[in-house]
C-alpha cells in the first residue's frame, strides 16, 4: 500500500488529520486530540485491479466475471480502503456523562484497487 | 467513465468528480469527518456542554477505569477494547457523575441521582455496572461497617436492594458496589434519572463525599453497555 506523495499518481493513502481544537470540538471530546481520517486517492490501471483486500471477495468475483466476458473496458477499477482500524473516543454526551467507545472502521490504514 | 480519467488531471481519478481547490477540499473533508463521527455516535448534533465536570473528578474517574490511562500531562492514552473493535455493535463505557445539586442528594438520605441520555427505542444490555463511592471516617476509624445500596422508585417508594458490602472503616477510601441489575432495570424502564440511596450500619459517622468542594471524590457510576441485538435472540417453538 502506497502513501501519497507529491509524485505518486497511483492509488495511495492520503493522510488527513483533524485537530478537534481547530473545529471547536475539544469541549466535548476528551480524547483523542484529533482524528486521523485519511482517505484513498489515485489511479487504478487495469494491471493493479484485483489487489488484495476487500477485493478478494464478492467484488473480485464480479469484476473477474466482467473481465472474462470482455466488458472490462467499460469499467474502471476503484481506489478504496482495504484496511481500516477503529477509533477509540472518550466524550461528554448531552447529559454530561463520560462515554468511552470504540468506533469500528474509522481510520483508513491502507488503500488498494478493487 | 474511462474518458474522464487519464490525461485529464483536473478530475479526481477515483470517481470522476470535478477536482476541488485545496481550501474547499479540506472544508468538505472536515465536514464529512464531523458527520461521520456524529453519525457513528448516534448523535444528531454535537452535545452542548453547559457546565463542565470538574477536572479533578474527571481525572479520578478515568484513573479508576482500566482502559483510560491518564498520562502525566493529563491527556489520555486510549486502548481499543479487543472485543468491541471487531464487532459491528461495539460495547461502550459510560461514566456518570452523581448529580450533587439535585434535591435527592440534599435530602440527607444518602441519595444520589444519575442522569443518562437514552436513544428512543434502543435496547441496551448492561454488561457490568459499578458504583464508586469515596467514604471517609469523621473520627478515628474503627471496626467494620455494612453499606447497602438501593434503587429508589418514583417518589422514594418501592426501594430495591442492589448491593451490600461489608468493609473495614478507614480514614478515606474508594469503595465499589456492583449495581448491574439495578442499572439494567433502569435502562429497560422509561426513566431518565437513576436514583440510588445508601444506608450504612455501623458507619453513621462516615461521610460519603460528593460536595463541589470535594470534586475529586465525587461519586460516580461506571457502566459497560452494548446495544442489544434482538436478531440474535434464540427462540424455542
Amino acid at each position: 500500500s502506497l502513501s501519497c506523495g507529491s509524485n505518486v499518481s497511483l492509488c495511495c493513502k492520503k493522510d488527513f488529520y483533524i485537530k478537534f481544537r481547530d473545529i471547536q470540538w475539544q469541549d466535548w471530546i476528551i480524547a483523542p486530540e484529533g482524528y486521523h481520517m485519511n482517505y484513498c486517492m489515485g489511479q487504478c490501471p487495469q494491471h493493479l485491479a484485483g489487489a488484495p483486500g476487500i477485493a478478494s471477495s464478492f467484488h473480485a468475483t464480479v469484476f473477474n466475471q466482467l473481465k472474462a466476458n470482455g466488458i472490462h473496458t467499460a469499467i474502471n477499477s476503484c481506489c478504496v480502503p482495504i484496511q481500516r482500524r477503529p477509533l477509540s473516543i472518550v466524550y461528554f454526551d448531552s447529559t454530561h456523562s463520560i462515554v468511552k467507545t470504540d468506533i469500528p472502521d474509522m481510520i483508513v490504514e491502507s488503500c488498494g484497487c478493487t | 467513465s474511462p474518458e474522464q480519467h487519464g490525461a485529464d488531471e483536473s478530475r479526481c481519478p477515483s470517481c470522476g468528480m470535478p477536482a476541488l481547490d485545496k481550501g474547499s477540499e479540506e472544508q468538505l473533508l472536515t465536514e464529512i469527518a464531523k458527520q461521520q463521527i456524529l453519525s457513528k455516535l448516534h448523535l444528531k448534533e454535537r452535545p452542548n456542554i453547559t457546565h463542565a465536570v470538574p477536572r479533578a473528578a474527571l481525572v479520578t474517574a478515568l484513573r479508576k477505569l482500566h482502559a483510560g490511562r491518564v498520562r502525566q500531562d493529563g491527556t489520555l492514552e486510549l486502548g481499543n477494547t479487543p472485543e468491541s473493535a471487531q464487532t459491528r455493535d461495539p460495547a461502550y463505557e459510560i461514566v456518570s457523575f452523581a448529580d450533587t445539586d439535585h434535591a435527592d442528594s440534599a435530602a440527607g438520605r444518602g441519595g444520589l441521582a444519575f442522569q443518562f441520555s437514552k436513544e428512543r427505542g434502543q435496547s441496551l444490555q448492561i454488561l457490568q455496572s459499578t458504583l464508586w463511592l469515596y467514604v471517609r471516617a469523621a473520627e478515628a476509624p474503627r471496626g467494620k461497617a455494612t453499606a447497602q445500596v438501593y434503587a429508589a422508585g418514583p417518589g422514594g417508594a418501592n426501594r430495591t436492594l442492589l448491593g451490600q458490602k461489608q468493609f473495614e472503616v478507614k480514614w478515606g477510601r474508594w469503595h465499589t458496589f456492583t449495581v448491574t441489575r439495578g442499572v439494567q432495570a433502569f435502562f429497560d424502564s422509561g426513566d431518565k434519572r437513576l436514583r440510588l440511596e445508601l444506608e450504612c450500619q455501623g458507619c453513621q459517622e462516615l461521610a460519603v463525599l460528593g460536595s463541589p468542594g470535594n470534586s475529586s471524590h465525587q461519586p460516580f457510576l461506571v457502566a459497560q453497555v452494548r446495544p442489544r441485538d434482538e436478531s440474535h435472540a434464540i427462540r424455542r417453538r
